[in-house]
This record gives structure tokens, C-alpha cells and sequence, in this order.
């Protein structure tokens, strides 16, 4: 048994964020709410999911592994108003997920189920020397003044506490620096200088669905993966990216 | 140029 009521904006830029890197995925439901964790095909970069119990306006289910195709969730929920409700439901007969949006009209759609089974993937528990407290929006303009020169980019924290930006190109060069007194820094954990260089298409995929205003979590070390986190309502959204090394 | 490392290197 698996039934969910939850408000489809919510779970519509829940499967926005997860789709723009990965495939499919499988859900892990149980008593407690929804989670799934997965790799994008060249593992390089994965994304982690959960939805505690408590986002959802009704929630009853028992242990289930549900695999879905991502692209057909997003384009069933790019048909979604954001005034609807959405439930969620298994049929475990038909190997069935259904998805019911409910408001003037009564919408239902059912995609079938993948084998994709569990991987038991779990998300290293890597320990930071630095976390960045950053408005979306702020992290997405950098990110595109980086684009204009290469195709990575460097986040760094300098020995004087700065958040920067850094993008250099055989000619041309980028730096967009935060600190402290910026607006749209909410906090910097800082406790050494750090410098990691990653893929600038993979921190755009996995910025695309935050809207400007929400809080990012980053994380940051010296040639580590990065972790990015942001809330969707009640359920958070977790990212790690694999750095360039030179 | 730089070698782009995968996530689950950095796995334990």
C-alpha cells in the first residue's frame, strides 16, 4: 500500500530538480515519507532526495521500491496547476504509479513501473571546513559570468573569509566575490582557505529549478566534491558534484 | 587540463 497527498507545485519542482540530472530513479517509500538517492549516468554528480512524511496532506504506505521514469513524471507534472493537489498512488496489480491531480477536474495518469531496483546508494558522509548560506538566484547570475569565459569553474574561499567565484580562460577571466556585509550571503562558516574546480553544465543542471529567493547550502573543501542543499517545502534536496583535479 | 574525478570516488 502507497497513497500520498502532497500540493503538486511542491512535487512538480521536486522531479524539476532531480530530472535535469538523472534518468530514472527509484523511490523508497515507507511509514516515514519518500527518499531516493541516484547517480547521473556518468557519476559524476548525485542527487539525493527526501520528503518526510509530514510535507504530505495524507500519507499511508508500507515498504515499497518504486521505479520511475523521470521524464515521464516531468512532463506529467509540467501539465500540472499549482493550485492542484496531487496523489500519489501504487497499484500493485497493474505495476502501476498513478498520479491523480485533483481541482475543478479530476486528472488521472498512470506511468508504469521501472525494475529499477534499490541500489542501496548511499550519500557519503563527507565532513566540510566551510559552508556558504547563498540566495539561488545571486549563485546562478555568477555562475553565468563564469560561462562566459570556460566551461569550469572554481569556488573558493579566501584566507580573508570571501566567497568567490573564479573563471579563467586561455584569455579572458571572470571573479564574482561575496563576503560577509553582501546582501545575498545569509552566512559563511569559514574555517580555512579552500579552492575546488568543477564542470559549470552540472552546476547549471542542478541550480535550474531553484527559484531566486531559496537559501542554498554549499559546502566546500580543497579538491572535494561540493554539496549543494536547498529545502522544496518540507522535503530537502541534496547534491554532490565531483571536482576537476588538476 | 584537468581530470574530472567521479562522485563515487569520493565514496568510503
Amino acid at each position: 500500500m502507497f497513497k500520498a497527498t502532497i500540493n503538486a507545485k511542491d512535487f512538480k519542482k521536486i522531479i524539476d530538480a532531480t530530472s535535469n540530472l538523472v534518468d530514472e530513479i527509484c523511490f523508497e517509500v515507507d511509514e516515514n515519507g519518500i527518499k531516493a538517492n541516484a547517480m547521473d549516468p556518468s557519476h559524476v554528480a548525485l542527487v539525493s532526495v527526501n520528503i518526510p512524511k509530514d510535507t504530505f496532506e495524507e500519507y499511508i504506505s508500507d515498504v515499497h521500491d518504486i521505479g520511475v521514469d523521470l521524464e515521464a513524471l516531468k512532463k506529467i507534472m509540467g501539465r500540472a496547476k499549482s493550485n492542484e493537489k496531487l496523489t500519489l498512488e501504487l497499484d500493485e496489480e497493474k505495476n502501476k504509479l498513478n498520479l491523480i491531480l485533483k481541482n475543478d477536474a479530476v486528472r488521472k495518469f498512470s506511468v508504469s513501473l521501472y525494475d529499477v531496483s534499490s541500489t542501496n546508494l548511499k550519500v557519503p558522509d563527507i565532513e566540510y571546513p566551510n559552508e556558504v548560506m547563498i540566495k539561488a538566484g545571486a549563485f546562478v547570475e555568477a555562475l553565468k559570468d563564469a560561462e562566459l569565459v570556460n566551461d569550469h569553474v572554481s569556488l573558493k574561499i579566501s584566507e580573508d573569509g570571501k566567497f568567490i567565484i573564479f573563471s579563467k580562460g586561455d584569455i579572458n577571466q571572470s571573479e564574482t566575490i561575496y563576503d560577509n556585509n553582501s546582501e545575498s550571503i545569509l552566512d559563511l562558516k569559514i574555517t580555512e582557505s579552500s579552492k575546488s574546480t568543477f564542470n559549470l553544465a552540472y552546476l547549471k543542471d542542478i541550480t535550474k529549478a531553484t527559484s531566486s529567493d531559496d537559501i542554498l547550502h554549499i559546502y566546500l573543501g580543497s579538491d572535494m566534491p561540493v554539496k549543494i542543499e536547498y529545502n522544496i517545502g518540507n522535503a530537502k534536496i541534496l547534491f554532490l558534484l565531483a571536482p576537476r583535479i588538476e | 587540463n584537468g581530470k574530472q574525478m567521479r562522485i563515487d570516488e569520493f565514496f568510503k
